[in-house]
């Protein structure tokens, strides 16, 4: 365990959180991708299955059984709470989502460390986490006008990618035989949709302007 | 291997 890894461990559970307050305080998902938070919570429950078997550390459990809670508690709010669910952009929010989740699960099928169905699973949650953020990006370009919070949650998202890599840079050079290719390549992919959308977002901090994405 | 030693990660 490095700096890093734990930076990033809690950037992410930062992001989750923001998405999930500003839903419950303004009672709005305005803006908010319900297919990029359902593609997530896939992504965590394919990838944590081994919750109950493989005890790694208390440290990851806990943050599983989080990142498990906190996707749900914000799919739950926008398909069943009665007022949350009024402001969800439906029609903005078109991403076919078998158009990622085909692709991965057939190049989890080729491209895997091992032919069985746990490691095809979690190799499938490594690959769909990388476009997993493609329907949020999607509805923000359709919205242009992305609202602090929300534009809080991408960057911190996008920023928790780039401190897995710093991770992964620091592991490689202490660890004698640290190497995990499949996990690189996606993450530098999954970290790489985001720098369009980190260049406006400084942008609009840099001038203190409301982030606006081009058309 | 090609993700043994990511295991760990989350």
């Amino acid at each position: 365990m490095n700096i890093f890894r734990v930076s990033a461990d809690i950037l992410h559970l930062l992001s989750i959180l923001v998405l999930l307050l500003k839903i419950h305080a303004t009672k709005s998902c305005a803006g908010i991708s319900l297919k990029t938070q359902e593609l997530y919570l896939a992504v965590f429950v394919t990838r944590y299955l081994d919750l109950f078997w493989n005890f790694h550390s208390l440290y990851n459990s806990v943050f599983k059984v989080v990142y498990i809670a906190t996707s749900s508690m914000i799919i739950w709010y926008m398909k069943r709470h009665r007022g949350v669910k009024q402001t969800y952009d439906k029609d903005h929010d078109t991403f076919r989502y078998l158009f990622l989740i085909v692709p991965c699960a057939v190049l989890a099928l080729i491209v895997n460390g091992r032919f069985s169905l746990f490691e095809i699973l979690w190799t499938f949650s490594i690959y769909l986490e990388a476009v997993a953020i493609l329907p949020q990006l999607v509805l923000l370009q359709r919205t242009k006008n992305v609202d602090n919070l929300t534009g809080n949650y991408v960057f911190l998202l996008g920023l928790y990618r780039a401190f897995y890599i710093l991770n992964w840079i620091y592991r490689y050079a202490t660890e004698p035989h640290y190497s995990a290719w499949i996990v690189w390549l996606s993450g530098l992919v999954q970290t790489g949709l985001y720098l369009d959308f980190f260049y406006y977002y400084l942008q609009a901090w840099k001038q203190s302007k409301k982030l606006q994405l081009p058309s | 291997g090609p993700v043994e030693a990511a295991k760990d990660e989350l």
